[in-house]
């Protein structure tokens, strides 16, 4: 038991150890690392568990290793589109945004929306506009472009000739089980 | 898909999630990340979770909320709650993935199904501990 705490996660999937290789181990995690450090700072310091969820979040948005922000997996229209939800234990409110493309940090805008709006779901361009309202950061969609996901992405498109599905489904490319 | 779940001082739990879903879909698809309820749920009574995974599954699970409701209705502790709903029931419906979670006393959790999550844990001493693989 613990008076504060905090736990992170970056994914699950087929992660084997066969398919990392020692310095990309190491680039995991040392993010995870970096992120859990800021996390407990922030609870140490007496800030909220929320600060802690919403700053944590960033370090690993920021980062390209993980499917979230920049390093986001393409959708088949080869743009990232983008999901982040955030909850309040205390009060039980809720806010989220799915589909943005052009917000950095998605899971601020969702925090905007609990906080700023009286929703909880807003999506695609009009939680774009309304993240830009609250003075949220606005990025070309273009900063979210990774190399090694449009390679995924071209990847699933050959193997995909059925039209009816829609995402690629590929055991050996953690990609699929991130979502 | 990322997360982070986290109790402060005042005895508060938060949680959140953020993803690109997954490749190639289409039709505005959208995944359980920004369903609360499916991917993420805080409650003071019981505890805030995070997930990742296959987020059809998790959604038809509803298996944030689930993790809560079985501590709240059933007096289950989290550990037995998280175990339930993601070795059991969401791996019997066919669904992978996991979660991470945090209790109201602050017991924390990372449970999976998956050969892997990419997770780390930090405590009130400031330890903080890392894992990707199962083991």
């Amino acid at each position: 038991q613990n008076n504060f705490g905090l736990v992170i996660h970056g994914g699950a999937g087929t992660i084997l150890k066969k398919n990392l290789t020692p310095e990309l181990e190491a680039q995991y995690k040392e993010t995870l690392e970096k992120a859990a450090r800021k996390g407990y700072e922030i609870l140490q310091n007496g800030g909220t568990s929320l600060d802690a969820v919403e700053q944590t979040i960033h370090i690993l948005e920021n980062s390209p290793l993980f499917n979230a922000g920049k390093g986001a997996v393409f959708a088949n229209n080869e743009k990232n589109e983008l999901d982040a939800s955030i909850m309040e234990g205390k009060t039980l409110n809720a806010g989220a945004v799915a589909g943005v493309t052009n917000l950095k940090n998605p899971i601020s805008a969702a925090r905007k929306v609990m906080e700023n709006s009286a929703h909880v779901l807003l999506a695609r361009e009009g939680a774009e506009e309304f993240a830009a309202s609250q003075g949220l950061e606005v990025v070309n969609p273009d900063y979210f472009f990774t190399e090694k996901r449009y390679q995924s992405l071209l990847h699933a498109k050959q193997n995909l000739s059925d039209d009816s599905k829609s995402a690629y489904v590929d055991p050996y490319i953690n990609d699929y089980k991130f979502g | 898909t990322v997360g982070c779940v986290a109790l402060d001082k005042d005895g508060n739990l938060a949680a959140g999630t953020s993803t690109g879903g997954m490749t190639n879909k289409k039709w505005n698809r959208i995944g359980d990340s920004p369903i609360i309820g499916a991917g993420t749920y805080a409650n003071n009574k019981t505890c805030a979770v995070s997930g990742t995974g296959h987020g059809e599954y998790f959604i038809r699970a509803n298996v944030a909320y689930d993790i809560s409701a079985l501590m709240e209705y059933k007096n289950l502790s989290l550990q037995e709650a998280a175990k339930e709903v993601i070795q059991n029931k969401l791996k019997n419906m066919g669904g992978d993935g996991g979660i991470i979670a945090i209790d109201a006393k602050g017991n924390l959790v990372a449970e999976f199904n998956t050969a892997g999550m990419y997770r780390a844990t930090v405590d009130e001493n400031g330890t903080i501990t890392v894992g990707i693989y199962k083991e």
